[in-house]
């Protein structure tokens, strides 16, 4: 393996990226996925993690653009120069560029993206070309095999002799769920997403994905992609504490707040905002409040619901009230009965979570569709 | 060389200079194009056929010729 002269490398683990645009060779949802799975590459033997922006600056802009594309290095038309990307700064550091020209797919025919991309996004993150025609950093384009592992040993040498390996996996970058994490050893048996007994702490929407927290860990999973990964809390917001109560995105604002207890944290992205943690209190609940089981905020009629018991609280961020008192669950939800662990809203549903069961709340019908297993979002 | 075999050789040429130009930091010094051993253009072939475990001849062979038309990545293999 190489790296870049000067050996650049991110001094932070948890990087954002941003597909700025999309070729029209692959529908949106497929380029997704690639990009995804060839980051997963290389979390899977790192500490580093990676969080989608759909606005705004990211660590890693991806474009797709053909010939002069406003950087120095025009691309070729179709062949020869596949893509190009850039060592790890800030600007056009860690930037990745694909050649519109060529035909991007997600088969072995083409030019196969996630291949390409896991290739590209070793230059977003330090390495150079290795001369191991067996290595992903190998300059030439083989014919995408999908029966073989993308990393060499050359790749996962290099890539740990820039950030060490990940706290989670033996190098092994299967794309399973479950990837033991050996310094929690001591700890009961990893949860088993399988499980017919999972319950789960709190769920949330997370920038176009939705995450699933449990004890110390949580699940992240692309409504598109099939696989989910398998993450510690710790290893995206270091001062969170395990075991949290609720969790709800906000998504205009970019803000997800999380619950513990008698206090709540937002975060955007990995960065936790300043001021918090804050007292539940400060939301407008009355003293007495020691907890809240599951939140989730509706974007469309800009409210909050906070459940606690068999009751819940809304927040009307219009008129910044919350409600004087609370309200029976299943007065305006009817079918969900008692106490929830967890609640998420998914397209034009809520997702309730109670113990082992999980039940689809159709939000324009007002009653429940569908009685799923907890485990329903994962490929069990 | 027969009409057609020159011109296959200068796209030949060509095609190892754009991609020396590329991927191997060369810079045409003006100077036109003449096999000698020690200059740059044979010096950075011979940089490429190392890399990629080719015979390092310095000279234009079929292998080179073939490596050179394949896709790849579009960043250069020696730092820039």
């Amino acid at each position: 393996f190489s790296t870049f002269a000067g050996e650049p490398k991110w001094t932070k683990h948890v990087l954002t990226y941003r597909i700025v645009n999309y070729t029209p060779d692959l529908r949106p949802a497929d380029v997704n996925a690639a990009i995804r799975k060839a980051l997963r590459v290389w979390s899977s033997v790192t500490p580093l993690r990676f969080i989608q922006k759909d606005r705004g600056d990211a660590d890693i802009m991806i474009s797709f653009a053909a010939r002069d594309h406003n950087d120095f290095i025009p691309f070729d038309g179709p062949g020869g120069s596949l893509a190009h990307a850039y060592a790890p700064g800030k600007d056009f550091g860690g930037d990745a560029h694909f050649d519109e020209d060529e035909t991007w797919t997600k088969s072995t025919e083409g030019t196969n993206l996630f291949y390409v991309a896991a290739h590209e996004f070793g230059h977003s993150l330090g390495l150079s070309h290795s001369k191991d025609p067996n290595s992903l950093m190998y300059p030439v384009y083989r014919k995408y095999d999908p029966s073989v592992l993308l990393l060499h040993q050359d790749d996962i040498t290099g890539i740990q002799y820039l950030y060490g390996s990940s706290p989670n996996t033996n190098n092994d970058q299967t794309e399973s769920t479950e990837i033991k994490d050996p310094t929690e050893s001591k700890d009961p048996a990893l949860p088993n997403i399988c499980s017919s007994n999972l319950t789960f702490d709190a769920v949330t929407t997370f920038r176009g994905e939705i995450m699933f927290f449990k004890d110390k860990h949580i699940w992240r999973k692309h409504p598109a992609v099939r696989t989910a990964d398998f993450e510690l809390i710790s290893s995206f917001w270091p001062r969170l504490p395990p075991g949290v109560d609720a969790a709800y995105e906000i998504s205009e604002k970019d803000e997800t707040v999380i619950f513990k207890g008698k206090e709540f944290w937002v975060v955007r992205g990995d960065t936790i905002l300043p001021g918090y943690p804050q007292k539940l209190y400060t939301l407008g609940f009355s003293k007495d409040v020691s907890k809240i089981d599951a939140a989730f905020h509706n974007g469309i009629e800009g409210k909050t619901y906070y459940f606690i018991a068999d009751k819940f609280w809304s927040y009307d961020e219009r008129s910044q009230s919350m409600d004087k008192k609370p309200l029976l669950i299943r007065d305006a939800f009817p079918g969900i009965n008692g106490k929830i662990d967890a609640v998420f809203q998914h397209e034009n549903s809520l997702y309730f979570f109670s113990g082992r069961k999980q039940f689809e709340f159709d939000l324009n019908k007002k009653r429940v569709t569908r009685l799923l297993k907890t485990n329903f979002w994962f490929p069990c | 060389f027969p009409a057609n075999t020159r011109q296959t050789k200068e796209e030949g040429m060509q095609l190892i200079q754009k991609y020396l130009e590329n991927y191997y930091g060369f810079k045409k010094d003006g100077e036109s194009f003449v096999w000698k051993s020690n200059n740059a253009m044979t010096q950075k072939l011979k940089e490429m056929q190392e890399f990629f475990g080719l015979e390092v001849t310095g000279k234009l062979d079929s292998g080179t010729l073939d490596l050179v038309q394949k896709r790849r990545c579009g960043f250069p293999d020696v730092a820039g």
